[in-house]
């Protein structure tokens, strides 16, 4: 008996060691969360509270990727059709889903989660704006905008990431001016222009497709295989550089005004990313190796435009997994 | 998920934007 409780008692230590390691660590961000609040209170300006270091690597640690294509698999599976209508009603009440918008508005007949994730919208639901020259690409929140500034962009206001690190170096291009010596400048073709940038997050509820956010033509993609960690507004005010760390693909081109890029971030729910053009893309498999990225250029020898896209055109999608 | 537009324009160029707000596919991102 005295073995057995000896057994038990060790077994049951690595249980209230997490159970008191993280009942501290919650309490400590919450006593954190108070004293933001105070000074918010007290109208005073507080930067925002990024992850430590250590916070970041346990947070990298988790296998995000492994459990994103778990839930991939999961959402693959095709429910019983007298099951379906429940099912995709939870998902619906959860997250808002305005139903009256998808093109296909009977939920028996999507045949499993992903299918639904995946819906289409009634093509007059979403006029394109013809009065502006960029348009939203997606259904979202915009979380950030604005000019870039010294090479560093904002993924929300006081939080940033590196240029250079998140769009990777730039060979995408031969004719690099050489005279400009930062990235930034680099990749500002005409005299005079400045580098705009704009943060649209997609919640779980929304249409997950994206779209030409102008007309421009696309010369190169640049795949980044990385973590999936959730990009929640929360945890983008959160952990620093999370675009450079999440699995990305970039897309790089040109438009009337020079060079013009857009770029969808995988998320843990939402860990692929699918461009139609693009069918040699593949994200979010199961063997990477940490920092590489794989190229492709769409300008041919017979084919000097790239992909030319039209303003509002279909140009790829999330999915689950 | 998350989109990112990186994009070079004209100095005069300007947002039709508010931090937080809802926004769908199709509407006004800005325009010079």
């Amino acid at each position: 008996l005295h073995a057995a409780s000896a057994a038990v008692a060790i077994r049951i230590r690595p249980l209230y060691l997490l159970l008191g390691t993280g009942g501290g660590y919650a309490g400590y961000r919450q006593y954190e969360g108070y004293k933001d609040r105070r000074l918010q209170e007290l109208g005073l300006d507080i930067t925002p509270r990024v992850a430590h270091t250590w916070e970041v690597a346990i947070y990298k640690s988790v296998p995000t990727r492994l459990l994103s294509r778990a839930w991939g698999r999961l959402n693959q599976v095709e429910l019983p059709t007298w099951l379906r209508k429940p099912v995709y009603s939870l998902y619906i009440w959860t997250f808002g889903v305005n139903m009256k918008e998808a093109a296909v508005e009977d939920l028996h007949q999507y045949r499993n989660l992903s299918e639904f994730f995946r819906r289409k919208l009634k093509p007059q639901a979403r006029p394109v704006c013809d009065s502006h020259c960029v348009i939203s690409p997606a259904d979202g929140k915009i979380l950030h905008f604005g000019r870039v500034k010294n090479c560093e962009v904002e993924q929300v206001k006081g939080v940033t990431y590196s240029l250079e690190s998140f769009l990777g170096p730039q060979t995408w291009t031969e004719n690099l001016p050489i005279s400009k010596t930062s990235f930034q400048d680099q990749l500002v073709t005409k005299e005079g222009n400045e580098l705009y940038h704009c943060v649209i997050y997609l919640a779980p509820g929304d249409y997950h497709c994206f779209h030409s956010p102008t007309d421009w033509k696309v010369f190169h993609r640049r795949h980044f295989p990385g973590s999936l960690m959730s990009v929640n507004p929360g945890v983008a005010r959160w952990i620093k550089e999370l675009f450079c760390y999440n699995e990305r693909v970039v897309l790089t081109g040109g438009w009337q005004h020079g060079f013009f890029s857009l770029t969808a971030v995988g998320a843990t729910n939402v860990g692929s990313i699918r461009i139609y053009f693009d069918r040699d893309l593949q994200t979010n498999s199961p063997r990477y190796s940490k920092g590489s990225h794989n190229d492709m250029s769409y300008v041919t020898n017979n084919n000097q435009d790239g992909i030319v896209m039209r303003k509002g055109e279909q140009l790829g999608e999330f999915n689950l997994g | 998920s998350t989109i990112v537009l990186i994009f070079e324009a004209p100095k005069d160029f300007t947002f039709n934007l508010k931090a937080g707000q809802k926004i769908h596919f199709g509407e006004a991102v800005g325009s010079l």
